[in-house]
Order: C-alpha cells, then structure tokens, then sequence
C-alpha cells in the first residue's frame, strides 16, 4: 500500500549532454566547421510514480505502475530518447570538394519514458 | 574520448571512428591535398542552416503539438531545390587567358573537368549549376554586347586532343554572355546525361566563348584582347540521399 522511496533526483530519465571537439578525434584538418558535436545521450531510471513526470506515455506509466507490484514479472520501461535535431558539417571530402551535408536526428534534445 | 577515434595517432581507424564516419556518410575520414579557401556560397548556407536549427530549437513545441509547420528538413531554401547534399565541385581543366584568341570568331576554349565519383550512386541530383567567374575586370570592365556562350560535352579521354573533332562534341547550350556580369550561372540539370540519375562520374565539358563582331576578324582580335580576363569554373551540386531525408511528418488535424 505504500509508495517505493523516489530514487535520487539524479538518477532519474533525463538528457546528459556530452560535448565531443572533432579536435579531440583528429578529425580538425577536414572538418570546416563546427567545431564538435553534442553526443548527448538518455539515462535515469522511470520508477512509479515518477513516470507520470518524465516524458512518459501511459503504457510506460502502466509498466512502472506493474514493476512497482511485481518487479521479476514487468521490467521498467525504457529511457530513451523523445525528440531528436539535425546538424550540418561543412567538410572537404577526398576530391577536394567542398560539402555542406545535413543529417537528421543527431542531437538528443528531450528524454522520456517508453 | 580516446585519441584512437579519428587518425591522431596512425593505424587503423577504430570501430568508434568507423561507425561515426559511416553516420556521417564516409567510409573514411577526407585527406584533403591542401585546404582551399570556403566559398562564401557554402559558408552562407551553412550559417543559414544553423541559425534555422537555432530558431527551430526555440519554437520547439511538444511533441505532436500543434503549431507552425516544421521547417523543411532536407531542402535547401537560399538555392530553392530539395536536397540535403551541398557540393561545389573545382574544375581539373587547365586554365586560359581569355585574351589569346583561340580561332576568331572563337575567344577562347576551355576544357572543364569535374570529378564527381564522391556522389553516392542513390544520391538524386536537384542542381548542377555550372559557376563561371570571370577574373578581375580590366580597365574595359565587364564584358559589354556581343558575346557568347557555348557549352558542349566533350569527347571521352581517349579521344581528346589527338582525334578530338567538333564533330564528337554534344553541344548542350549556347547562350549570349550576360552583358556586365563578372559571375554567370548555367543549369545544367536535365542537359544531356547531367539530368540524368546517377550522375556521371566524371563530367568533361568544353566552354567556348566567341564573340560576334560581324565576321570581322581584326575586330574579334580586339574584342578577345579587350576581355582581357582569365576563366575559372566550379560546379554548384546539390543532391538528396533519399534514405537521409525523411519526408517531413504531416501534422494530425
């Protein structure tokens, strides 16, 4: 009858974000700009009853509610990520051409649970 | 990160590295001969499309909100064509003053070469602009009336310049040279096999400029002479990779 302790706040479903310079990789005498990438990435955990804050839909609600009762039968859902952004790289590739290339869905903007 | 993800240290490429090349579309990382200056072209798109990531992240609305249409993902909106592939292509071809007359009324004949093996056969052309820049104006200044252009896709290697004749030429375009323009834009799309998909690997044109001064040929001479310029060409491609570009979602109403 007693709700679990929340864990630490955290440790719950969020975006970390990770700031990569392609200095770092070597990669600096072709790439133009920009200067890095953000490699941000989810973590935490969707315990109940916190999924009904964290992004979550209701199915991921339902879980964490099921995981809360009996949590060998129904794991918890899943951090992942909910909403993603493009980037464009203006390069020189081997032809000594120069491109601007654009790529979807590189950046984790948002975090939820599903 | 370990300095083994890009090519700091020789040797392999690390299985990071590989996988970060082949999401950005590489299959390894560019060795280019020596840096070349950015056109101004490619550094504007690419300020432009980051300041419309800029904008779209503040507008950002919840998911599957209603609101404003989303910006086009994979089009790109200063040049107006779909696309999220922006190449300027140099031209191999050897240079040429224009002020040496090649046969009056022809000014001058310029081989343009261009290497385009690094666009992915799925790669859809939407733009093959051919740039020509005339170089600094002479005290004559842009070229006035009277002038043309003629383009023409020129015979394989094999046999240019020992059996090249006119006659295995193509000619794909003749237009008259814009009065009082140092920079002239050529489409190219759908002219021979540039239209068509894939590109080929590699494009050998002849550009030839002549000037019309009524089968005068001392006054050619001096119309080539008062050109006084020199020619360079680039290639303006755009291109979307279909499995790159997402069609954009369409709102639920």
């Amino acid at each position: 009858a007693v709700a679990p302790a929340a864990p630490a706040p955290d440790r719950v479903c969020r975006p970390h974000q990770l700031y990569v310079s392609f200095r770092d990789v070597g990669w600096h005498d072709w790439i133009i700009a920009p200067r890095g990438f953000m490699a941000n990435y989810c973590r935490g955990s969707c315990p109940f009853p916190l999924a009904t804050q964290l992004n979550s839909v209701n199915h991921a609600i339902l879980q964490s509610l099921m995981h809360s009762v009996a949590p060998a039968q129904t794991p918890l859902p899943c951090c992942i990520p909910i909403r993603l952004s493009p980037i464009s790289v203006l390069f020189y590739d081997n032809g000594d051409n120069v491109v601007l290339r654009h790529y979807e869905d590189m950046v984790v903007d948002e975090c939820g649970c599903r | 990160l370990t300095p083994g993800l890009g090519r700091a240290q020789p040797g392999p490429l690390s299985p990071q590295a590989v996988a970060l090349l082949r999401a950005l579309g590489l299959s390894e990382p560019p060795a280019p001969r020596q840096p070349r200056p950015v056109p101004p072209l490619l550094w504007r798109l690419f300020r432009k499309s980051q300041e419309k990531l800029a904008a779209a992240k503040e507008t950002q609305e919840p998911e599957g909100a209603e609101g404003p249409e989303q910006a086009q993902p994979c089009h790109v909106e200063e040049l107006g064509v779909p696309g999220n592939i922006v190449r300027l292509v140099p031209d191999r071809g050897g240079s040429v003053q224009l002020e040496e007359p090649a046969l009056p009324p022809l000014c001058a004949e310029k081989p343009l070469f261009f290497n385009l093996s690094a666009l992915a056969p799925e790669e859809q052309p939407t733009l093959v602009r051919l740039e020509l820049h005339l170089g600094p104006a002479g005290a004559q200044g842009p070229p006035g009336p009277g002038w043309e252009l003629s383009l023409s896709l020129a015979p394989g290697p094999q046999l240019w310049g020992r059996q090249a004749h006119w006659h295995h030429r193509q000619l794909l375009l003749t237009q008259p040279l814009p009065p009082g323009r140092d920079t002239i834009h050529l489409d190219l799309l759908d002219l021979g096999p540039v239209g068509a998909s894939p590109l080929p690997r590699n494009l050998s044109l002849v550009l030839e400029i002549l000037h019309g001064s009524g089968g005068d040929g001392n006054g050619t001479e001096a119309a080539c002479a008062s050109l006084g310029r020199s020619l360079e060409a680039s290639l303006l491609v755009v291109t979307l990779h279909p499995q790159q570009c997402r069609p954009v979602a369409r709102r639920r109403r």
